[in-house]
């Protein structure tokens, strides 16, 4: 078997927090867990 | 102050590791997701923020790239990523994949994307999921026999650092990284790694949630425990914890008293202990839980076990039987 070793990137609300735009995107985005789970348009 | 539905939760972390695509190998950095089916990298024709923050490939310098030419979008909890479908040997350490079909993204979301640590996603989930009916990553492992066992399995570390946040094991189980036995439960939708939940419990209390049945998305794309959004108010009660901006905050000093959450899984009962779902940021606490309103395709309750979960229990996905497993980690 392969293993691949696993890196943990630095968290992304804080990266976006830190340059300024965290705030706009939550204004903006309805984000909901589930919905990469719906079939996408192809 | 409840200020908003604290969704910043899920823009955290993410685990990633490296695969190559083409001849001479163009090297990538990609979130093995078992909640997608897609394999997509930046490309040199994206004029997004986002892919000039990251690896792009370039079709003309690969010899062994064919185009395919159909453009696709595929969707995730942020937004949809544009790509462009070809074909290319894939590499993984001493896998290889001739004419492994892939995405190349024309257009991707600045926002989460340009913040991303990964490149792209390598989709593990089943094909039926994926976008355009590509063939999946994994199926092509499976094809040209470079799997010794029709397995994979991942370990996420309780203590990650930027270098070591687990390991993913294409092709078989390492007995190291779990103790005791393993739970297996049947795959009950082959679109995703999705399992059947009997029963939800808070410290010794069962819930009574899943009466009716509960489905349990295993995604190691998201990083939370996420709930259906009819239980997140009983949950904050039964931990104490109070709405904010950033999230679901509990007194950090309360954790250790904290009651464990159990999920009945296959016939065992899984537990969560707070010191896996609680988050502790430079001393503020938050629980490392999210809601979603949307039920399962069937209806029911839809859970999702997210790296928050991963972290306690080693995974095993099963593709010869359909079936997913759970051990303690070591």
């Amino acid at each position: 078997a392969v293993r691949i070793s696993l890196k943990k990137g630095l968290s992304i609300r804080d990266q976006m927090r830190a340059a300024g735009v965290l705030d706009d995107f939550l204004k903006h985005i309805k984000y909901d867990p589930v919905k990469k789970y719906q079939p996408s348009q192809g | 102050s409840v200020v908003r539905e604290p969704i910043a939760n899920h823009l955290d972390s993410s685990y990633f590791g490296e695969i190559s695509i083409g001849e001479p190998p163009q090297k990538f950095l990609v979130l093995f997701d078992t909640g997608s089916a897609n394999l997509w990298v930046p490309s040199t024709d994206c004029k997004s923020p986002a892919c000039f923050n990251h690896a792009k490939f370039q079709p003309s310098a690969s010899a062994t790239f064919t185009p395919r030419g159909q453009s696709y979008n595929v969707s995730y909890g942020s937004g949809s990523v544009t790509i462009v479908l070809g074909s290319d040997t894939l590499r993984i350490q001493s896998i290889t994949v001739r004419e492994q079909e892939l995405g190349l993204s024309q257009e991707e979301p600045t926002q989460p994307f340009y913040f991303a640590a990964f490149d792209g996603i390598l989709g593990m989930a089943f094909p039926s999921l994926a976008v355009g009916g590509t063939a999946t990553a994994l199926a092509g492992m499976l094809e040209q026999n470079q799997l010794p066992e029709p397995v994979f399995s991942f370990y996420f570390s309780r203590q990650p650092t930027y270098d070591y946040g687990g390991e993913l094991i294409l092709g078989g189980v390492d007995p190291q990284l779990f103790q005791g036995d393993i739970t297996w439960a049947p795959v009950t939708q082959k679109l995703y790694w999705q399992v059947a939940l009997e029963e939800v419990a808070i410290g010794q209390s069962v819930t009574g949630w899943c009466g009716q049945g509960c489905q349990a998305i295993v995604d190691t794309g998201t990083f939370l425990l996420t709930v259906p959004q009819e239980y997140i108010e009983s949950i904050l009660e039964a931990l104490g914890a109070q709405e904010t901006s950033y999230g679901y905050a509990v007194d950090c000093s309360d954790t250790q008293s904290m009651p464990q959450l159990t999920f009945g899984i296959g016939g065992a009962r899984l537990a969560l202990p707070p010191a896996a779902y609680v988050l502790n940021s430079n001393g503020y606490c938050t629980l490392a839980i999210e809601a979603t309103y949307l039920p399962s395709q069937d209806g029911q309750p839809l859970w999702i076990l997210g790296n928050v979960f991963l972290k306690e229990y080693y995974t095993v996905f099963d593709m010869a039987n359909n079936r997913v497993g759970f051990a303690l980690s070591a």
